[in-house]
């Protein structure tokens, strides 16, 4: 599963997916990736999130509107919105994978339960960002 | 503002242990490359849709990633492709599941947002609205690649080892991420 959300110089941001999906999927299974809220989510007021990850847990946890009403109800940096439904909503009851959020000021964030996640930022504040493994 | 983009290829067992130098920088110049495409658009005052959609679109084009073409393969040896978009201004949103013949399925969801009255379409009826809106169409066999298919043969293994689909074992608790992420 791919992913990207951005911030333009007018402040909007916009979140988007695409994916093949699963391997050896049958019955038109479909993930979290094209559902609105579970595997994307956008709002000014909030944040954008791209999710990959097992997405039947995705779809159950809403995860990524789940997100941005963290930041937005609770008045979360979205750094602490993404890790604790990534770490302590998804991961005990195993759900993994990760997801990449931004808000309108352009900060990011790219929380993830499992090994790796090939992931990479840019902005015009922080310049170039790649990372894959944890710890990086 | 402080303009940016941020980026995701994908998670899963990703360790140095199972990654050879050169694929690691063939992932990071896959993902220099999306950043490049997407960064490009808005430094030069353009719309946060177009460089998602750029960004996506080089991942979609790249092997690589499952996504577009380097997609998995489903248990009957095709592919079937989703993707949502949506934008934070204005909440709109568009999605698209099951695609089959659509080169990029991104593209088509922001045409579902942006032209249709609907917010996700599938299937035979997506491919449909795709061709009325002029995108390009593929034959399925354009999105095969030798690694996924090879993957498609060992999950096929597994299943009949264990004679379950891998919708039970996505459901499983034992389940492997390993299994659905490559």
């Amino acid at each position: 599963t791919v992913g990207a959300v951005a911030v333009d110089q007018r402040g909007n941001i916009v979140a988007g997916t695409s994916t093949g999906g699963m391997t050896a999927k049958r019955y038109n299974r479909i993930g979290d990736a094209p559902i609105i809220g579970a595997g994307t989510w956008a709002d000014n007021a909030s944040c954008g999130v791209s999710a990959t990850g097992h997405g039947e847990y995705f779809i159950r946890y809403n995860v990524s509107a789940q997100v941005c009403s963290r930041v937005k109800y609770l008045g979360e940096s979205i750094e602490e919105a993404g890790a604790h439904v990534i770490h302590n909503v998804l991961l005990p009851v195993g759900g993994t994978g990760g997801v990449i959020i931004m808000d309108a000021q352009g900060n990011f964030s790219m929380p993830f339960n499992t090994e790796g996640m090939y992931r990479g930022a840019r902005t015009q504040r922080e310049g170039t960002v790649i990372g894959i493994y944890q710890q990086e | 503002v402080n303009f940016g983009l941020v980026i995701h290829g994908g998670a899963g067992t990703i360790t140095r242990e199972n990654m050879t130098p050169e694929r690691e920088e063939a992932f990071k110049a896959a993902l220099n490359a999306a950043l490049d495409a997407g960064y490009a658009i808005l430094e030069a005052g353009g719309e946060s849709m177009d460089a998602v959609i750029a960004a996506i679109q080089v991942m979609e084009e790249e092997p690589l990633f499952n996504a577009g073409r380097g997609s998995v393969y489903t248990f009957d040896g095709g592919h079937e492709l989703d993707a949502s978009i949506m934008h934070g201004g204005l909440l709109d949103a568009g999605a698209v599941a099951g695609v089959r013949t659509v080169k990029s399925p991104i593209q088509l969801a922001r045409e579902v947002m942006e032209n249709s009255r609907h917010v996700m379409l599938s299937a035979e009826g997506a491919a449909e609205f795709a061709e009325e809106r002029g995108l390009e169409l593929v034959e399925n066999s354009y999105f095969n690649t030798e690694h996924r298919y090879e993957q498609l043969q060992r999950a096929l293994e597994l299943l009949r080892e264990e004679d379950r689909t891998g919708d039970q074992i996505a459901q499983s608790g034992t389940w492997d991420p390993a299994f659905n992420m490559g």
